[in-house]
């Protein structure tokens, strides 16, 4: 178990989750789908704008690491709002919504919503 | 990613998911862990998506990602998705998009599309099989009667593979991480066998939301890379979702 890839023994009793691999439950929200796609998001982004803006900060510091001049997070925060318009409705407007209630650039949150395709770069 | 699909012999299923994400993305080396993963735990929440104030789906979620990775429909079908690796991968349906062509779907859109709209686990097979995507992907869907349980093997256009738990053939349990379930996983990231192993080892007898949680907390299937454990029930409608941590002696991946 001390060598990689660790593996252990199959764990058991581990339900209800407790101890060191327990971080910590999960809160919920309702996201009603008769508000406009707009708004349908304003009550969890308004609790979890903080660590929204800190992962996106994150993932504007690793690609600054990357291409320092900045022109990498220029490129996303000029080219990604043009192309908010092309994704598909309800999509295109929640995350319009998003961006304004959280105040992140529309770009970056663009990113965020389409980041399993980019990722694959 | 690790996402299985199980019938217990009273024919229940039940579906959990460990969800990993941010490989490569910058390693902390003083906490020993990878930085994007760290900052997406506290953003995970868990949604009650309702029209007419009655529920249509839950999921579990990323604060600001609209799409779905995670979810069920009560008592109808229940979803997960995992990456899947191709050269022919996201950038070129990207590209394509850029440059006009635009019949292909957002993988994460899809799944929305789907937990929104389909009504039964047939027809969200189908929209997950035949649906032109951007990227390519592994879909794992629960349904709600006995054998209704697959993985779906996507590339951008074709339906690659679609496993199904068969009784007969003593397959109670669909498993999937990253890797096509035909071929060998990658020797590095082989986190399939060990998961394969407790699943066994709890046999069809003993499988239940508790002891695929147990499963799914057993490193490596459990690494540093996990953000979130969920665990759904059709029958019951619920779904529940836990943070995780992996203590160190703990894989990066």
């Amino acid at each position: 178990q001390f060598i990689p890839p660790y593996t252990e023994e199959c764990r058991t009793g581990m339900y209800p989750p407790n101890g060191p691999t327990f971080r910590g439950a999960v809160s919920w929200y309702t996201v009603d789908l008769d508000l406009p796609p707009s708004k349908r998001w304003t009550a969890v982004i308004t609790d979890k704008k903080t660590d929204l803006i800190e992962m996106i900060q994150a993932i504007k510091d690793l690609a600054n690491a990357f291409v320092p001049s900045g022109k990498l997070i220029e490129l996303v925060d000029i080219m990604l709002p043009l192309m908010v318009d092309t994704l598909p409705n309800p999509f295109s407007d929640e995350i319009k919504g998003i961006a304004a209630v959280s105040g992140i650039p529309l770009g970056e949150v663009v990113l965020f919503n389409i980041f399993y395709e980019v990722f694959t770069v | 990613c690790t996402s299985v699909v199980a019938e217990d012999n009273k024919g229940n299923l039940v579906h959990g998911r460990n969800l990993d994400f941010g490989l490569f993305m910058g390693w902390d080396v003083k906490n020993k862990s990878w930085i994007i993963s760290e900052k997406l735990k506290p953003l995970v929440v868990n949604l009650d998506f309702k029209r007419n104030n009655q529920t249509v789906f839950k999921s579990t979620n990323f604060a600001g990602y609209v799409g779905m990775l995670t979810g069920i429909k009560p008592h109808i079908f229940t979803l997960t998705m995992n990456e899947r690796f191709s050269l022919d991968g996201g950038y070129i349906g990207i590209l394509e998009w850029i440059l006009g062509q635009r019949d292909g779907m957002w993988m994460s859109f899809l799944t929305r599309s789907v937990l929104e709209n389909a009504n039964s686990y047939e027809e969200a097979k189908t929209r997950l099989a035949q649906t032109k995507l951007l990227a390519p992907a592994y879909f794992i869907l629960g349904g709600n009667q006995t054998g209704q349980g697959c993985i779906i093997t996507r590339s951008r256009l074709l339906s690659i593979d679609i496993l199904e738990i068969d009784l007969k053939l003593g397959r109670w349990y669909v498993l999937e991480t990253n890797y096509d379930h035909w071929k060998e996983p990658f020797f590095l990231d082989d986190r399939r066998t060990p998961a394969k192993k407790c699943m066994n080892q709890t046999t069809q007898t003993n499988i239940s939301l508790k002891t695929i949680y147990d499963v799914l907390s057993t490193k490596p299937v459990l690494n540093k890379l996990t953000t979130y454990t969920t665990l759904m029930q059709v029958s019951e409608g619920s779904l529940e979702s836990y943070i995780r941590d992996c203590p160190n002696p703990c894989m990066p991946w």
